[in-house]
């Protein structure tokens, strides 16, 4: 499943 | 975190601090291009939204503050600071900025990972960094002579993407399914803007000469 993760970059 | 990804966030803050080294050092902003540090301003205001709703780390937070606080501060300097805005190269500086924040935002409307507002100003800050740095390489070759610090600021500033390329890699290859799309094909772009720049910086350290670049 293709969940957009939460951006953790910078 | 990898190591990759360590070094591009370092590398980006010496670029930061060679360029406040500069600016503070020099009292002088000669051959900085101020459109490209209002389009950075704006792409960390835009990137980082999630400032204050998602925490990932102290680091996480300490260094967005950093790049936000950074952007802002050197504009203010370009733009306020009653000496150095009188170095600033307001007529080779022409670059007409606007449309990369146009075609940015479009894109961004266009290309996303979900239609949220959130995500479409992630996107949006995404690609307008990738060419972020126009205004600045246009300056470059117009301004002839590049002083050692500019040139090592674009220098770093270029490099850190190339390090976060090699961090996606590795996270595509760690974590099941890391897929930044997104992020990948910009950050290609954006270090592909660099590649002339590189060249022509390796040719002067190699022969040990000014940075020139061909107008």
């Amino acid at each position: 499943t293709q969940q957009p993760q939460s951006h953790d970059e910078l | 975190m990898n190591i990759f990804r360590f070094s591009g966030d370092m590398t980006h803050l010496i670029s930061i601090l060679v360029l406040l080294l500069k600016i503070y050092a020099t009292k002088s902003c000669s051959g900085i291009s101020l459109k490209t540090q209002e389009l950075y301003a704006l792409v960390f205001l835009t990137r980082y939204l999630n400032l204050f709703t998602e925490f990932f780390s102290v680091y996480n937070t300490v260094m967005k503050l950093v790049f936000i606080g950074s952007s802002l501060v050197i504009v203010w300097y370009m733009r306020m600071h009653r000496v150095v805005k009188l170095s600033y190269d307001k007529e080779l500086d022409t670059f007409r900025h606007y449309f990369l924040v146009v075609a940015s935002f479009v894109l961004a409307l266009l290309v996303h990972e979900k239609f949220t507002f959130q995500e479409i100003f992630w996107a949006f800050s995404i690609y307008l960094e990738a060419i972020a740095i126009l205004p600045q390489l246009v300056l470059l070759q117009r301004s002839g002579n590049v002083d050692n610090l500019t040139g090592q600021y674009v220098f770093f500033l270029g490099s850190y993407r190339a390090f976060y390329i090699l961090n996606w890699i590795y996270r595509y290859f760690t974590e099941n399914h890391f897929a930044r799309l997104i992020s990948c094909i910009s950050g290609l772009v954006q270090t592909a803007l660099y590649a002339d720049f590189f060249y022509y910086y390796f040719i002067s350290w190699k022969n040990n000469k000014k940075l020139q670049l061909p107008a």
